[in-house]
């Protein structure tokens, strides 16, 4: 564990405790994408299955239950307890269109063919574009919330962070994973944008809005 | 390049 990895983890946990007090406190989940939210859902659900199978450490463990725990919360929320304030209207990106290529991805580039690996895969490149449905929510309604910006710099943060944390392993200990790297990479560029936004923006006490 | 099935990270 090195300090880039720990930063991206806190930014991500910080990320899902700032999304769920906003919809708490305002009793409200309007301007977040549920899509976006169950895809969330999916990939951590995918990805910790070998919660069961491996033990890795305390911090993995515990770190692991919080995120399929509050990631399923988080859909609860929005479709349920808070249903009536969900902006179903504007997000309609239709998720079949990401969770389908990366399924088939998965199927064809992993590092091995078993069921618990190609899900862990398949985790992997969805995460990286599971945030489409959010800024194309953002896009369509053209202005975001200040806390749903700081959400969004929290969740593209930590996975820059993870690419500052491969950079050090593989210098520090010659570890790469190029399926992590890659889909990491594809996943902060998707970010990138929306980066500039918000530095220029809501860091100067504006509001999120897009160029008409 | 990390063993499949054992992933350290999150």
């Amino acid at each position: 564990m090195n300090v880039f990895r720990l930063l991206g983890d806190l930014s991500h946990l910080l990320a899902i405790i700032v999304l769920l007090l906003k919809i708490w406190k305002t009793r409200s989940c309007a301007g977040i994408s549920g899509k976006s939210q169950i895809l969330f859902a999916i990939v951590y659900i995918t990805r910790y299955l070998d919660l069961i199978t491996t033990y890795i450490s305390a911090y993995n463990m515990f770190m692991k239950i919080i995120f399929i725990a509050t990631s399923i919360a988080i859909v609860y929320l929005m479709y349920v307890k808070f249903k009536a304030t969900y902006d179903h209207n504007h997000d309609t990106f239709r998720i079949e269109f990401l969770l389908l290529p990366t399924l088939v991805l998965a199927l064809l580039i992993n590092h091995e063919f078993t069921i618990v690996e190609i899900l862990w895969t398949f985790s992997i490149y969805l995460e990286s574009v599971a945030i489409l449905p959010q800024l194309f929510l953002v896009s369509k309604t053209g202005e975001a919330e200040s806390i749903t910006s700081h959400y969004l710099f929290a969740l593209g943060s930590y996975r820059g962070l993870y690419l500052l944390n491969w950079i050090y392993r593989y210098y520090g200990e010659n570890y790469y994973d190029l399926i992590v790297i890659v889909a990491g990479i594809v996943q902060t560029v998707l970010y990138c944008d929306f980066f500039y936004l918000y530095i220029t923006k809501v860091l100067k006490g504006k509001k999120l809005q897009l160029p008409a | 390049v990390p063993d499949a099935e054992e992933h350290d990270e999150l």
